[in-house]
Order: structure tokens, then sequence, then C-alpha cells
């Protein structure tokens, strides 16, 4: 399972 | 960091600016949607509830908080502040029907069954939708002030660039996420029509009036 995404966005 | 998405989020706070601004010197909100305003508020919040989760850089934290606060800056002003003047008689679009469904498609399709990421994929599905109230005002009194339409115009240009921050970010970085792609795509088409009337009339100098 990938890792949770890094929200690096607005 | 990279270009598009850095006059992406400039324009998006230009679009709140020149709403607060608008509402602030004109002391009134005549023509503005308070629903789409609390919609924004709460994709704000449930977007950014990971400023207290994670840092990324001052730059996210700063315009988290920017966002957040301005959001309820308007809300304010139109629900407290300036309620007199808030049109509330054409702004009837029922936002349950984007509410609810948004909430459904987050529980159903998400990248992770917890409830921060869950909250994220809510405020990326509401964000999508969340100006129809707006949009739905301006078409149900079939015009719109000028400065109403630049932020409008603003709203629509930030996601429009953010669709090319994704497709450079897919190029350049092998990133992507299904789930913000296909929501910016929804959120750009709806602006296409407004986008239309904005150039081929505000930018004339003509006011913004839908056809009878």
């Amino acid at each position: 399972e990938a890792p949770p995404v890094q929200k690096d966005e607005l | 960091m990279n270009i598009f998405r850095l006059l992406g989020d400039i324009s998006h706070l230009l679009a709140i600016i020149i709403l607060l601004r608008k509402i602030w010197m004109s002391r009134s909100c005549a023509g503005i949607s308070g629903k789409s305003q609390l919609l924004f508020g709460l994709v704000y919040t449930t977007r950014y509830l990971d400023l207290i989760t994670s840092y990324i850089s001052l730059y996210n934290s700063v315009m988290k908080v920017v966002f957040l606060a301005a959001s309820y800056a308007t809300i304010y002003l139109m629900y407290v502040k300036f309620k007199a003047t808030y049109d509330h008689n054409h702004d009837t679009f029922r936002i349950e029907f984007l509410v609810v469904p948004a909430v459904a498609l987050a529980l159903l399709i998400n990248h992770d069954f917890q409830v921060v990421e869950i909250l994220w994929t809510f405020s990326i599905y509401l964000e999508s939708v969340a100006i129809l109230p707006q949009l739905f005002m301006v078409s149900k009194t079939g015009e719109a002030e000028s400065i109403t339409s630049h932020y409008l115009f603003a709203l629509g240009v930030y996601r429009g660039l953010y669709l090319l921050n994704w497709i450079y970010r897919f190029w350049a970085e092998d990133h992507y996420d299904l789930i913000a792609i296909v929501a910016g795509v929804v959120q750009t088409v709806l602006y296409c029509d407004f986008f239309y009337l904005y150039i081929t009339k505000v930018l004339r100098g003509k006011k913004l009036q839908l056809p009878a």
C-alpha cells in the first residue's frame, strides 16, 4: 500500500 | 513550486481580496451569494485541518491561515455586519444538494479511509461545486456588478492555472493526484460559460448581463 501523499498544495 | 502553481495561488488570493474589499468599501454584499461563501468556509476548514498535524513550509502555513481568516471575515461581513444588504431572496440554491453528494463521494472515493483524508477529499469535491450558488444567483438576477465579475474571473483563473500546474507536475515530477485533477477539471469547466461572458462583455467595458 502506498504511503499517504503529502498535501503540499493549497 | 512552479510558476503555474504560484500564479494560481496569487489569483486565488486576489479573488478573495477583491471580494472582501468590495464588501468593505461599498458597505454592501449585494449580488454576492452567502451560500457560496459558507461553502468555501467549509472547504477551507475541512482542508486545512492539517495545519495542526503537518508542517510543509512557511508559505503553505501562512497561505492557509490567510485563506481561513479571509473566508471567515467574508462570512462575518455578510451574515453579521452588513446583513441588511445581503440579497437572500436571490440566494436560493439548495446547498444540501452539493454538500450531501460531496460527503457521499468522499466516503466512497478517497485515497485512504481516515478522518483527515476523507475531510480533505470532501473539501476537494465540495470546492469544485461551491461556486454554483453564486453562478445561480447571477443567472437568477441576470446580471453581475463588474467587481463581482472580476472576483469570479480570478477564482476561475486560479483553478485553470492549477490544471496547468498538475500537467507540469505530472511531466516534471511524475506526481499526480487523480481526485484533485478530476475535481479541478469539473471546477474549471463550470467557469467556462462565465469566462466567455467575461471576455466578451466585462473586458469591453460592459456590465455582465445575461440575454433575456
